[in-house]
């Protein structure tokens, strides 16, 4: 099973990247 | 405007742990499933786990530090060095870094806080309770009962037995997630995995194939599946191409991710692993006063006692109130000695253990505690001839003791003297009456018939002179 590292191709992301902000 | 919450107690669900019983089978049970949704066909798994206090573990990717390292690594890499027989990805965790998000307690250790962050939460705590649903920070601080597990998903499923999705979107915070539309998140079909209980308290894992928008399950769907399985609290984990199902260190799940070489699909590298292993004692050290056996401590000293044997006992006379139980046995105050510090010290001795010898004038006994020499706590005065290391043996003889024996001995000897002068006496009498050859008659009053005949009959000539 050794065909390398996964392409992190199958995102399942619930908030859109814009709305994430940085920790108070 | 995403609400943390620093102190109190928010929406959640405590789950008592059943009673205990050691001889109970610690299998997991992994059933295997293929099920149609909607005409389309789901393959995944459902495992169902007794006592997960000892036989459940969130862990670290690759191992121990690696939430601080951000390290990201296959299940297969992190399950196999920790002996897991069963293990799926965890928690949530930011793909650019490989940050862990959200909280995770690992074995006991505080790995990452989220800051009282509202998603949903899953976590044993150290008395076996199951915690689901949402934490605030200083829950998860607890130092009282702490989690000895916990991590960190999205959306709660199922709450006590019911379906929980459209709450849990109104509370649940974005800060974890990086993409996407929430609405979209929770109704697109993917591949999912989840964490929850059922009614008997044992810990359930799922894990379904999928690929986002074209095979697998929706929230919803997957929810329904949970709560017909006599499902009562879960939450949702991570899903899409970090689903991984990991059977006996081998991978037993189809991921959705492409390898490089797109013609196969390779398990991604993932952040927390939820791990099923063979049972494990709670601490696993037995804190460090004992043996863990098949789930269970054997305390190694006789005075530990407890589940965790991290209780010290030392009988119900608990060292008779002059000591401090100790894993050696009752450490007796000064003055007091013996295996429950109910006698005091022999005399001539003081201190603790009575390992001091009093330095009293005459050799005379002191204070047992402080070996003070004071008028009013001498007891007693040795000769110097008994104030020799014996002094253990003589303090057996009280000073009554000494007295009745005494006594004792002097009324033998009056005795033995009485004895004597009369044996004397009477052997003096004796031979005078030899000497004087004098004798003594004793009248026969009855040898045989005839001698009493011939005695009446001359009783009766005498009575009787005239007789013919």
């Amino acid at each position: 099973l050794s065909f390398g590292v996964s392409r992190d191709d199958d995102l399942l992301l619930p908030y859109p990247l814009a709305r994430r902000r940085p920790s108070r | 405007d995403c609400a943390r919450v620093r102190s109190g107690s928010p929406e959640q669900e405590s789950w008592p742990p059943p009673p205990t019983n050691p001889g109970a089978s610690h299998h997991a049970a992994v059933r295997t499933f293929v099920s149609h949704f909607e005409g389309r066909a789901v393959a995944g798994h459902l495992t169902r786990v007794a006592d997960p206090l000892r036989t459940f573990s969130v862990l670290e990717p690759g191992g121990a530090g690696g939430c601080a390292q951000k390290r990201r690594a296959t299940v297969e890499d992190t399950a196999v060095p920790a002996g897991c027989r069963i293990a799926q990805n965890g928690g949530f965790f930011r793909m650019s870094t490989g940050e862990c998000l959200g909280n995770v307690v690992s074995d006991g250790r505080l790995v990452s806080s989220s800051g009282g962050l509202q998603n949903a939460q899953f976590g044993i705590r150290r008395d076996g309770t199951i915690v689901t649903g949402y934490l605030s920070e200083e829950e998860v601080l607890d130092p009282v009962n702490p989690f000895v597990q916990l991590l960190s998903g999205v959306v709660w499923l199922i709450r006590n037995g019911n379906i929980y999705i459209n709450e849990s979107q109104a509370i649940e915070c974005d800060e974890t997630q990086e993409t996407g539309s929430f609405s979209k998140f929770v109704n697109v079909m993917s591949a999912r995995t989840a964490v929850g209980h059922d009614r008997e308290g044992q810990l359930i894992l799922f894990h379904a194939d999928g690929q986002t928008e074209q095979r697998g399950l929706n929230l919803w769907e997957m929810a329904e599946f949970l709560r017909q399985q006599d499902v009562v609290n879960a939450i949702n984990l991570d899903g899409g191409g970090s689903a991984t199902f990991v059977l006996n260190g081998t991978l037993a799940s189809y991921p959705s991710d492409h390898c490089q070489d797109n013609m196969w699909r390779c398990p991604r590298q993932v952040s927390t692993v939820v791990c099923v292993h063979e049972p494990r004692c709670q601490p696993p050290d037995c804190s460090g006063h004992g043996t863990c056996v098949d789930g269970h401590c054997e305390c190694t000293s006789h005075f530990w006692r407890g589940e965790a044997c991290s209780e010290l006992d030392c009988g119900p006379s608990n060292c008779s109130q002059h000591g401090l139980c100790t894993e050696t046995g009752c450490h007796c105050d000064a003055g007091w000695t013996g295996s429950n510090c109910s006698e005091e010290c022999p005399l001539g001795w003081y201190g603790p253990g009575c390992q001091r010898p009093c330095q009293c004038e005459h050799q005379c006994s002191c204070d047992p505690q402080t070996g003070n020499c004071s008028i009013s706590q001498v007891r007693q005065c040795l000769q110097p001839t008994e104030a020799t290391p014996r002094a253990g043996e003589l303090a057996s003889f009280t000073r009554t003791t000494w007295l009745a024996l005494t006594l004792t001995l002097i009324f033998l000897l009056l005795i033995s003297t009485g004895v004597n002068v009369s044996l004397f006496l009477g052997s003096r009498a004796e031979r005078n009456r030899h000497l004087d050859g004098d004798y003594v008659y004793h009248p026969l009053q009855e040898v045989n018939g005839e001698a009493l005949t011939a005695e009446k009959e001359h009783m009766e000539e005498t009575s009787n002179p005239f007789k013919d």
